[in-house]
């Protein structure tokens, strides 16, 4: 049995939010310890990976590992039905073919209560090793967003390039170019304004624009993002929650 | 012009 309460139900909102347009069929893997989910994009270039720990609910309970298959089109339907502030308790059998949503106003003693059918998803789960990473990035997840989304317009391809002492977005395409440097600074009054930088090795890598746009829709979870970089690896994109992250990794563009 | 990799060449499936 797994009864998942959220303090409120925005939090799950917006973490499916943050990645339903990438992917669209997940398995949820519930445990003791809280939920892992990871899905990868019909193109084999972007995989997803959750994990919400058991802080993040106000209530958890999960008797026995339960995976349940979640078409998050379908879930965003009946996610859009519960009020933001409302709380929000996922509803599963030990062997379920379906899940329950159960959306509370406790003010006003209203109970919504959804069914959602769950889908028999057979997908690989791809072993992530530990990767050393070579740089380690972290800035305001609204100033990556704007860069992604400004340099996007002009090039379908993106550079991340990072050097001791600064990083630079840039891009190249039909109608012209463009770039973004960014110098690492500590914001002391609003740390999460900071643009920090970590380096061992330059790195200079290049990444299709259109997966960057799916990457910071995640900007609703957190308002920093953490960018990890090696030329050997995919690139690791993570916004923290309070208690989980949601990850993103991002295989790169080479030269032929 | 750059080539895009897939994940599958980084990543082990279980």
């Amino acid at each position: 049995m797994l009864e998942a309460k959220f303090e409120e139900a925005s939090l799950f909102k917006r973490i499916i939010d943050g990645f339903k347009d990438c992917v669209q069929l997940v398995n949820f893997q519930c445990k003791e310890d809280g939920i892992i989910a990871q899905a990868v994009d019909d193109s084999r270039v972007l995989l997803v990976s959750l994990e919400i720990g058991v802080e993040a609910f106000q209530e958890y309970r999960c008797d026995r590992p339960v995976t349940l298959g979640l078409d998050l089109n379908s879930l965003s339907k009946i996610l859009r039905c519960g009020n933001n502030t409302d709380t929000l308790t996922l509803i599963a059998e030990d062997t379920p073919d379906h899940i329950g949503l159960v959306f509370e106003d406790n003010k006003k003693g209203r109970v919504a209560e959804y069914i959602l059918k769950l889908m028999d998803i057979d997908a690989d789960f791809l072993k992530i090793e530990e990767l050393e990473y070579e740089t380690t990035i972290s800035l305001p997840s609204s100033e990556f967003s704007k860069n992604v989304r400004d340099l996007s317009q002009l090039g379908d391809s993106l550079s991340i390039a990072v050097t001791k002492d600064n990083i630079k977005f840039s891009t190249e395409g039909d109608i012209g170019s463009g770039s973004v440097l960014l110098q690492p600074f500590i914001n002391m009054e609003k740390p999460q304004e900071s643009i920090k930088l970590e380096m061992e090795s330059p790195v200079d890598l290049t990444f299709g624009a259109k997966y960057l746009l799916d990457i910071v829709k995640g900007s609703v979870l957190s308002e920093t993002i953490g960018i990890r970089l090696s030329s050997e690896a995919p690139a690791l994109f993570q916004f923290d929650l309070a208690s989980g992250f949601l990850q993103f990794f991002l295989a790169p563009k080479f030269n032929e | 012009n750059k080539e895009q990799t897939k994940l599958v060449q980084y990543y082990v499936k279980t």
